[in-house]
């Protein structure tokens, strides 16, 4: 459902051209786990932002669920995203200005549907959360604003989610609970789900870790020991 | 050199309140380097920034190298934050205007202090990041934000310097040299440090590690193992 064909990346240009993806091939198929590691500056939040269509390859092709993304304008890249792709950033992103709840709900407004009775409720309940959903982002901790941000990203359980270090800001116990839950969203909705992390515990709920150093992928275990 | 005396910290009030600290004591000698770990919402940053300086207690004393912190205006809270004291935030706060380098030379040049020839670059190319001393924090990969951001907390050497989750977003390798550097530093200059983290690796690094939930310290293990 996720098809990469030599991408590449290139920041900036000249001398101050920076390599970030050198020629990445890639096939994930629908209802997969897959983690992807690698060192600090790699390129794993490059390759997250352009497999989900938040950036444009410098070169190479990307397609989801078989359209190729080079061949949408910016109008229906933005629909395909905002309807089937649920993203949470390694910075957490939420709008200062809206509550926990508008937080989560806002995908769904934007694409137009009617969140289910309570599905907002039941999700912040299984996060923790449910007595902050009156609050703004910057009256919870670290921890709490980023299972904000995944809450938000599974709210339209998306056709693939993409996951940019989850589990950074959690101690080990909610980390665990966040990526059970992960996985079972997964499996009950066969959903896709691509989560960058650093965290080996994290990685160890993958059905596979893909790694990546310099630009390009240069490993994979299949199964990790839990 | 730092001191909390039965410190409270509630936000909000009424039915809205949440008490982030429930009675904070605790003594840190000088030269130390101290972790406190603890779940997602135990009140690690409160903690952090009520003992910085960063915010006022609720209640309670907090004394920094002998002064009563409740005893300065904002004006001598902010001199000595600026002179004394380095800061390393969860969320970076890198300035976005400013570039890499800008960025690390800012607490010098706001406490009227000229660096020493070199000392940035030398502390850039530490972190491996001198090469990308003109760029700006959006040309950064998470990672290499955050190191920006611990360089910029220590090249004033200050003589506290207070961590939260510095190697949060780092991989395992590039976390360990942060690590030495800011154990290797604190040796050599006789600096205080205290570290918020969810991570043993981190921990492990410390001379001591404190054990806080729910808003207060329950716990202390002298010596972690390496
Ligand atoms: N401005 C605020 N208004 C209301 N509540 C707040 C505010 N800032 C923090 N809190 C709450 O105080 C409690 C402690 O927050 P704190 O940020 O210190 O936790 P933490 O231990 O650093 O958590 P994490 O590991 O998730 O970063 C949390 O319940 C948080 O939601
Ligand atoms: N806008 C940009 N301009 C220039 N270079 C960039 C830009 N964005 C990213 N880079 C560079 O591309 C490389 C890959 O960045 P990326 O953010 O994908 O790394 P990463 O693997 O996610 O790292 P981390 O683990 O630190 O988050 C890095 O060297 C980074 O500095
Ligand atoms: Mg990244
Ligand atoms: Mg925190």
């Amino acid at each position: 459902v996720i098809a990469l064909k030599d991408v590449h990346k290139v920041y900036g240009s000249g001398e101050n051209a920076v390599r970030a993806l050198a020629g990445v091939t890639l096939d994930l198929p629908r209802g997969g786990f897959t983690a992807v590691m690698g060192p600090s500056g790699s390129g794993k939040s490059t390759f997250l932002q352009c497999a989900a269509g938040l950036d444009r390859p410098t070169s190479g092709s990307v397609r989801l669920g078989g359209q190729e993304l080079a061949d949408l304008d910016e109008t229906r890249l933005t629909e395909l995203r905002r309807d089937r792709i649920g993203f949470v950033f390694q910075s957490f992103n939420l709008l200062p200005a809206l509550t926990v709840a508008q937080n989560v709900e806002l995908p769904l407004e934007l694409a137009g549907r009617r969140p289910g009775p309570g599905a907002v409720t039941a999700l912040l309940e299984h996060f923790g959360l449910r007595e902050r959903a009156g609050h703004l982002p910057e009256q919870l901790s670290g921890g709490q604003q980023q299972r904000v941000a995944i809450a938000r990203a599974l709210i339209t359980r998306p056709a693939v989610l993409f996951a940019d270090e989850p589990t950074g800001a959690l101690d080990s116990r909610t980390a665990r609970e966040v990526l059970a839950l992960l996985r079972d969203t997964s499996q009950q909705v066969g959903q896709t789900v691509v989560m960058v992390t650093h965290d080996p515990v994290a990685a160890a709920h993958a059905q596979q870790v893909l790694f990546l150093a310099d630009g390009r992928f240069v490993g994979r275990l299949p199964h990790p020991t839990p």
